[in-house]
């Protein structure tokens, strides 16, 4: 494994984007790790359309909140295709689902997968490698407030409640730390990112991981 | 003062936020302060009651799922 790595230098990691005031975090991961995997096919990098996932997703609840994995299971299931965003914007709303004619372009999941990496997150580097971008579900009370930095405390592995994207990891410092994009604006954190810890299960990053296949 | 910020209630949100703050960026002495840790102050977030942060931004729950298992997914795969 690399000391450093991170997707955002392959160029396959589309912009940081932003949710509003609606709770649909689980659907901009699911789409985000989506663009990622196309990209890294060799395909064209493009944004597609969070909003479908939001409006469409039956199981999940809109901006009320869903499931990345529930999310997965759907689109898997039904073979869905994705949109690009410019055909399905972003409303911050949930809305009635919008079906388009198979002329249109999208994509659709070949496949995902989705496990508990706690206790195993030098596989997870592995599987951050193998499989590209990965969504994670954390404890994120206290980023509420974050300016910058790397997270160590002041998060439970217990009480995970958003959903966020890992890009990458950096073990080149004292600290080693998960490189994690989040949907709340380039202004947010790191430039829309946050650096969590590694190896301690900080925040739950490890408890539920999953990746979604094109 | 309340009339920059906007109501009342989010110049109150916003004092409970600053001390919000002092608390997370003062670890006690008993753990280690590491180089590098995060900082937490004054974001686009902070006239916001934690209540309402939590209710519009916090909206995942996590599944449950299987452990690991690098034999498994092997499997599952050449499968």
């Amino acid at each position: 494994l690399p000391t450093r790595f991170d997707w955002r230098d392959k160029n396959v990691v589309t912009r940081v984007r932003n949710q509003g005031s609606c709770g649909g975090c689980w659907a901009f991961s699911v789409v985000e790790v989506i663009e990622s995997a196309y990209a890294i096919k060799g395909k064209p990098l493009q944004t597609f359309s969070a909003q479908e996932v939001i409006d469409c997703s039956y199981k999940d609840g809109g901006c009320n909140g869903g499931s990345p994995v529930s999310a997965l299971k759907w689109l898997n299931q039904t073979k869905t295709r994705l949109v690009t965003e410019s055909m399905y914007p972003f409303k911050a709303k949930t809305g009635m689902c919008h079906h388009f004619p198979m002329s249109t372009f999208g994509i659709s999941i070949k496949g995902y997968q989705a496990y508990s990496f706690r206790h195993k997150e030098e596989e997870m580097m592995h599987k951050l490698l193998e499989w590209g971008p990965l969504i994670a579900v954390v404890d994120a009370v206290s980023w509420q407030d974050y300016l910058g930095g790397i997270i160590q405390h002041h998060c439970s592995p217990e009480e995970s409640n958003h959903a966020v994207v890992i890009t990458g990891y950096d073990r080149t410092g004292d600290i080693p730390y998960w490189i994690v994009r989040n949907s709340w604006g380039s202004t947010w954190g790191i430039d829309g990112f946050v650096h969590i810890k590694m190896k301690r299960n900080v925040c739950g990053i490890a408890d539920s991981v999953a990746a979604g296949f094109v | 003062s309340p009339g920059r910020l906007g109501s009342a209630h989010q110049y109150k949100a916003f004092q409970e936020s600053i001390q919000r703050q002092h608390a997370l960026n003062s670890l006690p002495s008993d753990l280690l302060v590491e180089k590098g840790s995060a900082t937490y102050g004054i974001n686009q977030f902070s006239d916001l009651a934690p209540e309402l942060f939590r209710a519009t931004y916090l909206c995942s729950k996590p599944s449950e799922l299987p452990k690991y298992k690098p034999f498994d997914s092997e499997v599952k795969r050449l499968h």
